[in-house]
């Protein structure tokens, strides 16, 4: 890992006498490797570094007896702190229902998230009710009833040929005259430079006005996650973020590219298939994650 | 990178950048830029437009020439199996297959094995409706091994040219899904000799390094023969498959660039590198 690559780079580098900040530099390259390794975005590692190398060439970890271990543990603090600084909890609206809208590329985990998140909701004393607005993806909507109907839960659907927005107000309407106080809209997965497609989702977003709108991101995802994240928050006002299939063995470095791009808190973690694996995002885990 | 006077060592970092920034991963560009500095010197290369050209050259030789091809054309059925983690593409792949195959006058039938995940076999049959194939499945919960075993048979009994089984998506890391996974392969062969002919791994463009510890646990479980690259009509380029290609050794066959049941062609290598450096 991480640890022992800088604990050999600082070997060499003392052989030769005091440490120098050219010393340091050197070592942080092999952090700059490890965290694309870890797929984070290489412009949000260049920052990244800039801003560690400060504290990194300080007499701290010129002068100190345990280099590796300095250098180690200001780059764990300062990823901590970049992903962290916010609950995993969903805004109330002042007047129910709460809408919270999911949206994300295809394949991301939207649907299911939508379903863990409702699930999670009733567990802390919600009526929530979930909503079929993806009319494209074939048994999409068959998708969120089958989830549904596992957790007893109602989905609001109107078929596949009646427009997204026009699914959702009819949603909230019907959410209103019900009691349900939480509304959650799984969205259709879609590209985020298909102008038409994304449009969809602002038509949505003005006629709810929904309180969360949360970026469903695979863990797995690669540099291009700074080009979904920008895209989406450019358009939307994205609220948070959750971070799917946790639960494999990806770094995950993903996490950091969209909070560094959207300055949105990654809410909760997708650990699982199962519609109880949902949790709550740990910024700390995060960080020993990506570094390895 | 064009426009340049001289070669320098910015030159080749702003390559190494290009790379890293198509998911090539980190090691291998610093490799592969190494790798070009030394042409550089033992040609002695003095252009700067050179480089570009020498390094996607380099890339195309990983990548191979002419791997497209799918073995459907020496067993009958040729029995397909598409494997992957969640979410990448695989169900949506085996409609754009069907419909590949039946366009080149074989007759297909798909194998509904995901029989987990909620609406799974649904949207499978959307897509043999769309394709206009037949579709073999069983109920919800049902043995994957059983469905892939009775789709086998009808195969056989319709004479039918290609059979393609569709799995559920599973993380690479999850054991006794992976086990799961190895009785498909088995029960296949066991039927029939030889199936299945091909076993394609569905990787997502947007995927980074993760990829290749993907490919390299499936190709473990149940011998991968090619890669099918999906999702390359977005912003990602994929760059993963070079070395899931360098480090496996398994050729990438084809790739999805949308929704739509044509979305799907042969890889071709040179359009490929060309796009990574786009
Ligand atoms: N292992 C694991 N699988 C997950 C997780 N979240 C979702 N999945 C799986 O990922 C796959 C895709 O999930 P969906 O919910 O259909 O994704 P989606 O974003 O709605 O997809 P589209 O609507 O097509 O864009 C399914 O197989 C899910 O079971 C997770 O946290 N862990
Ligand atoms: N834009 C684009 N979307 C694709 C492509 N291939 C698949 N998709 C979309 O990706 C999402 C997931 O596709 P599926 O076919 O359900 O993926 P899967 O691997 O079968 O998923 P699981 O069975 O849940 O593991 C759907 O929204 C598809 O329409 C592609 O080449 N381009
Ligand atoms: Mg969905
Ligand atoms: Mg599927």
């Amino acid at each position: 890992g991480l640890a022992e690559k800088l604990q050999e780079t600082f070997k060499k580098l003392r052989g030769k006498g005091r440490l120098t900040e050219e010393d340091v530099d050197q070592a942080l390259k092999e952090v700059r490797r490890a965290l694309i390794g870890a797929d984070v975005n290489f412009m949000v590692v260049k920052d990244f570094i800039a801003r560690i190398r400060e504290r990194a060439v300080g007499s701290d970890v010129l002068q100190s007896l345990t280099p590796a271990q300095q250098v180690i543990k200001i780059v764990r603090d300062e990823l901590a702190a970049l992903m962290g600084g916010s609950q995993s909890k969903i805004a109330t609206a002042s007047t129910p229902p709460t809408v919270v809208m999911l949206v994300g590329l295809h394949g991301a985990g939207k649907t299911t998230s939508a379903a863990k998140l409702a699930n999670l909701l009733r567990r802390q004393g919600r009526r929530p009710m979930l909503v079929a607005a993806d009319v494209y993806r074939p048994a999409a909507i068959k998708q969120l009833q089958v989830l549904g109907e596992q957790l007893s839960l109602p989905v609001f659907s109107m078929g596949e040929s009646v427009a997204p927005p026009d699914i959702a107000r009819a949603a909230v309407e019907k959410a209103r005259r019900e009691g349900h106080d939480m509304v959650i809209i799984d969205t259709a997965g879609r590209l985020h430079i298909d102008d038409e497609l994304m449009n969809e989702l602002e038509e949505i977003a003005s006629a709810v006005r929904p309180n969360e709108i949360l970026l469903v991101v695979d863990a797995m995802t690669g540099q291009d996650a700074v080009n979904v994240a920008s895209a989406f928050n450019e358009r939307l006002a994205l609220t948070g973020v959750i971070l799917t299939k946790l639960d494999g063995d990806t770094r995950g470095g993903a996490a950091l590219s969209v909070k560094a791009l959207t300055g949105c808190p990654v809410k909760f973690a997708g650990m699982g298939e199962k519609l109880d694996a949902l949790e709550a995002f740990h910024p700390e885990r995060m960080a020993d994650r990506i570094l390895g | 990178i064009t426009g340049r006077k001289v070669i320098d060592e910015s030159l080749y970092e702003e390559l190494e950048e290009v790379l890293i920034q198509g998911d090539v991963g980190i090691d291998a560009a610093l490799e592969l830029v190494e790798k070009l500095r030394e042409e550089v010197k033992k040609r002695r290369v003095d252009e700067p437009g050179e480089l570009r050209r020498l390094l996607q050259e380099q890339i195309r030789q990983i990548l191979g020439e002419d791997t497209a091809g799918l073995r459907v054309d020496e067993a009958r059925p040729a029995v397909i199996m598409v494997v992957g983690v969640n979410g990448v593409g695989k169900t949506t792949t085996i409609g754009k297959l069907a419909y590949h195959f039946k366009r080149s006058g074989k007759s297909v039938i798909l194998g509904a094995s995901d029989t987990f995940r909620a609406a799974a076999v649904e949207q499978l049959e959307a897509w043999g409706n769309r394709a206009g194939v037949p579709v073999i499945k069983h109920s919800a919960g049902a043995d994957p091994a059983a469905v892939a075993y009775d789709s086998l048979q009808a195969a056989r009994a319709r004479k039918m040219d290609v059979l393609i089984v569709d799995t559920a998506g599973r993380l690479h890391t999850k054991k006794n899904l992976m086990e799961e996974l190895k009785k498909i392969h088995r029960v296949l062969g066991r039927e029939m000799p030889g199936a299945p002919h091909e076993v394609l791994l569905v990787l997502d463009a947007t995927t980074g390094q993760n990829a290749v510890n993907q490919a390299r646990l499936f190709k473990d479980a149940v011998g991968v023969t090619g890669v099918i690259l999906t999702k390359l009509d977005g912003t990602a380029k994929g760059g993963v498959v070079v070395a899931v290609k360098r480090e496996l050794d398994i050729p990438i066959k084809m790739i999805g660039i949308g929704e739509g049941l044509e979305d799907l062609r042969p890889f071709n290598a040179a359009e490929f590198v060309a796009a990574l450096f786009q």
